[in-house]
């Protein structure tokens, strides 16, 4: 597939040590992150294609629709997330043996109702503020105020686990602080 | 409580001079996290010793770190999923504390920068947890992910060690993971890191890894640029996880199994991806 050859590329160029260990320049290092997000942007094809296959949705409506990567979790933004009222989550598991974690996802309300679509199950969800440092951080555009968040059992190895995420009108009880 | 988050494991809050105490329930352990910063040496790169701090590098000025002045606060949010303690420490540095009921760990979510350099002087900020356990000078970090690797302060084993440097000497590579043993007490004192950072243990019972650099002058080796990155204008700002992890260490193998597994998990965090989607489709998925 021609988006792989992106990322042998880059992967070629970042054989060298500098990009190893970031003793590169500074536009030298912009340069790497540029090929390797330009990479990571031209695979959602292909993501989202192995994964509607391997969950055997390929032929369903749903595969219409690109799946998303979150690129910017690291400062809790995501646009699919905040910007729609219900989404899937897809979690991919990139180790060879069963995980159970935590996952986060960023919102811009503060009630929602998480269904695993691998299960039926409504695992516990709750609705935490992203902290003010995070909102604060230069160059971070978006509205998300909260993550939610909920542990996910089992991802199986090199596996996914899919959830539907929805917004829900209730009025939620402000907790204590 | 609103002053502390607690599980049956830990008992975690905040004292007077705003840094975060652990302490272990049922066990002897206690740890104290806080943040510090090195002022980054300038010299004229002439000769050696009067290099500077840089990308290649790590030489503070001083012979120990600063603290950072606490203007901060904290807020704790508990819920079935997590218990969370945000704590800041003033408007550049700042942490969220997380406990899980099903998680033996502690989740420390630390976010520094931008760091400012008004004051034209590099600093490279550290994280401390303090323990009270006695190590006699020994703490282990991991080799590429892979087997521990003992290290003792001021001290090497295949030659009299003459330390010039004694802060940046002790200093070490963590991959994955340093640790800390206190023998008589069969106790044990994790740190994992979601990233590779620079790590020593300097005091008995202490562990500081390195968290962000902002330095001012290139350190002649080759580079030619002061460490020095900016994002949007301003100093770049970095995010990342510690997960502290330990106490008696009863039954070695679930440990060390517990350990592996969690710095796998830490290092190789799950992917999440997704799509907005109407209600009918959720029907047919």
């Amino acid at each position: 597939d021609k988006s792989l050859e992106h990322f042998r590329e880059a992967m070629g160029v970042m054989q060298h040590h500098d990009a190893v260990t970031g003793t590169e320049k500074q536009l030298v290092a912009n340069d790497y992150s540029r090929i390797l997000y330009k990479s990571m942007d031209q695979a959602g094809e292909i993501i989202s294609k192995a994964i509607w296959k391997w969950s055997g949705m390929e032929n369903s409506t749903a595969a219409s629709s690109k799946l998303f990567t979150c690129l910017q979790l690291n400062i809790s933004s995501c646009e699919f997330s905040e910007k729609s009222d219900t989404f899937i989550a897809v979690v991919y598991n990139p180790l060879s043996r069963p995980v159970s974690t935590y996952i986060r996802v960023p919102v811009q309300e503060n009630s929602y109702i998480v269904q695993s679509l691998t299960d039926g199950v409504y695992p516990t969800v709750q609705i935490v503020p992203i902290p003010e440092a995070v909102q604060k951080i230069p160059g971070r555009k978006n509205n998300a105020i909260n993550e939610v968040v909920f542990r996910t059992l089992d991802i199986p190895p090199l596996g996914i686990l899919v959830y539907s995420i929805e917004k829900i009108q209730e009025n939620v009880v402000e907790q204590p602080q | 409580s609103a002053n502390f988050i607690s599980n049956e494991l830990y008992n975690i809050s905040v004292n007077t001079n705003g840094d975060l105490t652990v302490h272990w329930n049922k066990q002897n352990m206690d740890v104290v996290q806080s943040f510090h910063y090195y002022i980054g040496a300038e010299g004229n790169n002439k000769n050696f010793l009067n290099r500077s701090s840089g990308a290649y590098i790590f030489r503070p000025k001083e012979l120990s770190a600063r603290n950072f002045a606490y203007s901060g606060s904290y807020k704790i949010y508990k819920g079935p999923v997590v218990q969370e303690l945000h704590h800041t420490i003033n408007d550049w540095v700042s942490q969220v504390v997380r406990i899980y009921p099903e998680e033996k760990h502690i989740e420390f979510d630390w976010l520094v920068g931008p760091i400012p350099v008004k004051d034209k002087i590099g600093k490279e900020i550290i994280t401390r947890y303090s323990s009270n356990l006695k190590t006699d000078k020994t703490f282990y970090t991991d080799s590429n992910g892979r087997e521990m690797l003992k290290r003792i302060r001021n001290y090497r084993s295949t030659w009299n060690l003459d330390l010039k440097e004694p802060i940046s000497g002790n200093y070490y590579p963590v991959t994955s993971k340093i640790t800390l043993k206190d023998k008589k007490k069969q106790l044990k004192l994790n740190v994992l890191v979601d990233r590779a950072q620079g790590g020593s243990s300097l005091k008995d019972g202490d562990v500081e890894l390195m968290l962000h650099r902002r330095l001012l002058k290139d350190d002649a080796f080759g580079v030619d640029e002061a460490l020095n990155e900016t994002a949007f204008g301003e100093g770049l700002v970095v995010r990342g996880t510690h997960y502290l992890f330990g106490g008696k260490v009863k039954n070695m193998d679930t440990f060390v199994l517990k350990e592996k597994e969690l710095a796998l998990k830490l290092a190789l965090h799950p992917w999440i991806l997704g799509a907005p989607i109407n209600f009918s489709s959720i029907e047919n998925i």
